[in-house]
């Protein structure tokens, strides 16, 4: 988050701290979804967060290593009670599991969406992949990490919200293609201006043209004739 | 001409002005034109208002759109523009609340200017900030310095922004106009667009006009 220091290049992953709430919210949301996709009879919860790093893709995508193992509850006890589910006691501990769980979080969204989720017991040496859960919308997430740097950056200037992640990608797709002019303006510039983020840059050139210029000036030999102005005195 | 002129540095700009999401540049440019040449006149520097444009200039079309030479018209016709502060700028268009009583400055008409760039700065110089209008396709990813796109990112016959001319000038060997933008401060160089100056670049040169105190 931008009130926390980063360490290394903008958008590398960065590792940090397995009680940042942000980190807690992530494995809360992970757990969640894995007793979703397991057809186990027994509520498991994450005993240990192992690690925990994450990187800045369209979001936060965060990368954690947890234990994970089996509570006394039943899968019909109320989501909201799983918390106060009490792990089996030593017998059991053969069942528990060592998770790899990628979470990616839009932030100006609050949506999160499990990307990745690999496990093996934690006896075993090769990890199995259980399942893989989709992408919300099935797109890569092949956006540059300076792109999402420089977007992040922008929102954050101009005190930017979009009301969905619909719109916050659309404008994303916006903002990268305004980039790309940009660049072109740049290399083909003749004089010494310099081109790039400004406070239009998430809209479009029909949005930018309809919302601030001034399209009856295209009509200008339209205008009335004035009176032509009295030449500059010769002094 | 001079070499270089900057009306700013004789106390003849009001500060730079923020339209919104409205397409009334050519009240913001206009205005300024006036702010200009009712200094020039009487000494001193007003802010006038836009917003009596918007609402009540009706050859233009408020936030849709205006021709500076429709606003001299129709500040001639009202009798006058009244302050920023009597009349303050909201970014729609609202019905017309001028009062006479509250004009502080007006004009007894307005010119064309020549479209020769050289002759537009020597007008500027003797006379006042110009209100001037151009291609604005490169000024959505302006940041600073002395713009001089491409002609084909800068059709000079398709003209869709008007600005003031507040001076000129030459920086490490570019010429330049110093265009008071009406975009808010945190545009480009403190709300101002640096534009190349002698080839006529994005239509700079067509649009040029004065009103007359």
């Amino acid at each position: 988050g931008p009130d926390r220091p980063v360490v290394g290049a903008p958008g590398s992953p960065v590792r940090v701290s397995e009680s940042d709430p942000a980190v807690l919210k992530a494995v809360k949301f992970a757990e969640e979804r894995y007793n979703m996709g397991s057809n186990a009879m027994h509520v498991r919860r994450v005993s240990k967060i192992l690690s925990a790093s994450e990187q800045l893709v369209k979001g936060v995508r965060y990368s954690i290593m947890v234990e994970i193992g089996s509570t006394q509850c039943k899968k019909s006890v109320a989501l909201s009670a799983v918390d106060t589910c009490e792990f089996f006691p030593e017998p059991h501990k053969q069942k528990t599991e060592v998770c790899l769980f990628e979470v990616w979080d839009i932030p100006w969204e609050s949506k999160s969406t499990l990307l990745k989720q690999k496990c093996q017991p934690a006896v075993s040496k090769e990890p199995k992949k259980v399942a893989a859960v989709p992408l919300t919308h099935g797109k890569p997430l092949k956006e540059s990490v300076e792109l999402l740097t420089q977007f992040k950056n922008f929102m954050i200037t101009y005190n930017r919200t979009y009301s969905s992640q619909e719109e916050a990608e659309k404008r994303l797709h916006i903002f990268q293609e305004n980039m790309k002019t940009a660049q072109t303006l740049q290399s083909l510039e003749q004089g010494s201006a310099e081109y790039g983020v400004t406070k239009f840059s998430d809209l479009t050139e029909d949005e930018f043209r309809m919302m601030y210029l001034n399209p009856m000036l295209s009509q200008w030999s339209l205008q009335k004739n004035m009176k032509l102005a009295t030449p500059t005195s010769k002094v | 001409a001079p070499d270089s002129w900057d009306w700013r540095d004789h106390g003849v700009v009001s500060p730079v002005k923020n339209q919104g999401m409205c397409g009334s540049c050519w009240a913001f440019s206009v205005t300024g034109n006036i702010e200009g040449q009712w200094f020039k006149k009487t000494g001193q520097l007003l802010s006038l208002s836009e917003q009596e444009l918007v609402d009540c200039d009706k050859l233009d079309q408020a936030c849709g759109g205006g021709l500076p030479s429709n606003a001299y018209e129709a500040i001639e016709k009202l009798g006058g523009l009244e302050t920023e502060t009597d009349y303050s700028y909201t970014g729609h268009k609202q019905s017309c609340e001028f009062s006479t009583g509250k004009v502080v400055a007006y004009i007894n008409g307005s010119v064309e200017l020549p479209n020769d760039e050289n002759q537009i700065a020597a007008w500027l110089a003797e006379n006042g900030p110009v209100s001037a209008a151009l291609n604005a396709f490169a000024m959505q990813f302006y940041r600073k310095g002395v713009s001089h796109p491409l002609k084909i990112f800068c059709n000079p016959w398709m003209i869709d922004h008007a600005v003031l001319l507040v001076g000129y000038g030459e920086r490490n060997g570019i010429p330049f106009w110093a265009i008071k933008n009406s975009w808010g401060e945190d545009y480009g160089e403190q709300g101002y667009y640096y534009l190349y100056r002698g080839s006529r670049l994005c239509g700079i040169n067509k649009m040029c006009s004065s009103a007359i105190v």
